[in-house]
């Protein structure tokens, strides 16, 4: 590249400034700059427990009903897997008239479904995960999913996370109040 | 799902979601 | 002739390219539920080095809108109005910004968005029309119709994008001194001394995003930037109204990169080669001096590549 006279101003670094800074006023000296503290945000897979598996499980079917969560009827085979539908149906945007009822737009499906699993990761050290797992509406007749090919699914994977990750932690939430 | 610890009343939880033919690691931050 | 192929080849490359292509193959999105404590939100930022995140409303399940330094320096204005409502500004939360704007008439910030498949070129319009310097990209899940906030685009990383990508702009060699481009007119600057609650009405009432700090031989030492109002409310030194603006810049974390400057021999090849290497916002145009000359703004480099 061509030559260049773009620089950086020295006076504008940061210790050069606080030293200027200080030497004209010394009782800045005590000033520390805010200490953007990179530590990591630390990561867990799902939530961790040390209970009982079976005290975890009441421990969440307690939290999913006091949320006013439903859930299927656990099979045997299926014991630590509980499949959840969530009624979400968020407030109207638009401003309610006066008198008028909320109406609730029904060609928008407001049941979330979620599946929460218990894992075992070593003896005394469960980890439950909560998964995403598409929306229901109340009238029956939305609910065939329709049956896409891959192609077609790429296309359409157009689906926002935000309410599964809030459901999700009003349910952490719950679960971290109630023990 | 991905979750932090309960710091300062706040919770972040994580998913990652594929958004077409990329993968978007989709962060929420909510008060307790 | 070489500066018109270039804009040509830049503006037809805007147009080919959409803002989806930007992104990186994995990214993160931090979004922040509006029920958050602003000064919850204010950590979080610092913490990830960011300066802006995307808000969503979990009551109405919708988008609501960008987290943006404008925000606090609204949150700053009412304090210094109200010096009294300490204890309401310590536990605002993020919807109650809107009433704060509301509160010292700041204009509502209008959210402006652009669908992840339109053009770049399209993107950088609505920027530049609203003075934005970053733009929301809005999708919509096709089962709730509820908007997805897929990422947010700023000027900096299309201009990234455009260095990266368009080797036309090698050939961008015009001297700035013959481009109309940037500000070299009544720019308002001031002294280390000057407190730091008035360039902060600087900020606002010029609605710019950095004022400059000139010493008395009107030499350029130093700038007061918009972002620079966060760290000075995570040290609760707003409080403290007659901070000079030299005392409120010695909280600047250390990994600020320092003030670029350049001269009117400089041309938009040397400007763009330097956004590939290095995260700057604007370049403060000096003479061999020293001396401020005015200031080039990554709006003013988009403003020329797409309509000069």
């Amino acid at each position: 590249t061509p030559n260049s006279t773009i620089a950086i101003l020295p006076s504008s670094l940061p210790q050069i400034h606080r030293a200027y800074m200080v030497q004209s006023y010394p009782e800045l000296a005590s000033v520390q700059p805010v200490v953007t503290k990179k530590s990591k945000t630390r990561w867990h897979f799902g939530i961790r427990s040390r209970s009982y598996p079976l005290d975890v499980m009441c421990e969440i079917y307690r939290a999913l009903k006091n949320l006013g969560a439903e859930w299927v009827r656990p099979s045997e085979e299926e014991l630590w897997t509980i499949k959840v539908r969530w009624k979400y149906s968020p407030v109207a945007q638009k401003e309610k008239k006066e008198g008028q009822e909320e109406e609730t737009d029904d060609s928008v499906p407001d049941l979330m479904k979620m599946q929460i699993q218990l894992f075992q990761l070593e003896p005394n050290n469960y980890l439950v995960d909560f998964k995403f797992d598409g929306w229901e509406s109340k009238r029956k007749d939305l609910e065939e999913e329709p049956v896409v090919d891959d192609e077609e699914q790429e296309q359409i994977s157009s689906f926002s996370a935000y309410p599964f990750l809030h459901l999700a932690t009003k349910l952490i939430m719950e679960l971290a109040v109630n023990s | 799902l991905a979750t932090t610890s309960i710091k300062h009343n706040t919770l972040a939880v994580a998913s990652v979601i594929r958004y077409k033919r990329k993968y978007v690691t989709q962060i929420l931050y909510a008060p307790l | 002739r070489d500066q018109q192929i270039a804009l040509k080849a830049i503006r037809s490359f805007l147009q080919s390219k959409n803002s989806f292509d930007v992104l990186p193959v994995s990214y993160r999105l931090i979004v922040f539920e509006t029920s958050l404590l602003v000064k919850r939100a204010l950590n979080i930022l610092l913490q990830n080095s960011i300066v802006s995140a995307p808000l969503w409303n979990s009551k109405t399940s919708r988008f609501a809108g960008l987290l943006t330094s404008s925000d606090f320096i609204n949150v700053i204005q009412y304090y210094s109005q109200n010096p009294d409502q300490f204890q309401f500004v310590d536990n605002l939360t993020l919807d109650g910004l809107r009433d704060v704007e509301k509160a010292i008439g700041a204009p509502q910030l209008e959210t402006i968005s652009i669908h992840p498949f339109k053009s770049l070129y399209e993107a950088c319009v609505k920027m530049i029309e609203s003075s934005a310097r970053r733009i929301p990209l809005i999708d919509e899940d096709e089962k709730t119709h509820r908007e997805i906030v897929v990422s947010v685009l700023t000027q900096y990383r299309i201009l990234k994008f455009v260095s990266m990508n368009c080797r036309e702009t090698k050939i961008l060699l015009q001297p700035l001194s013959e481009l109309k481009v940037g500000t070299t007119t009544n720019l308002s600057a001031v002294k280390l001394e000057t407190p730091v609650m008035d360039v902060i009405h600087l900020l606002i009432s010029q609605s710019v995003s950095s004022v400059p700090i000139v010493d008395d031989q009107d030499k350029l030492i130093n700038v007061y930037e918009a972002v620079d109002v966060l760290s000075l409310i995570k040290g609760g030194m707003y409080t403290d109204l007659s901070l000079s603006v030299g005392e409120a810049l010695i909280k600047r974390s250390d990994d600020f990169e320092g003030v670029y400057t350049c001269t009117l021999e400089d041309n938009l090849c040397v400007i763009l080669e330097t956004i590939r290497k290095s995260r700057l916002h604007r370049l403060f145009i000096v003479d061999t001096a020293g001396k401020l000359i005015g200031v080039i703004t990554l709006s003013d480099i988009l403003k020329y590549l797409l309509f000069d």
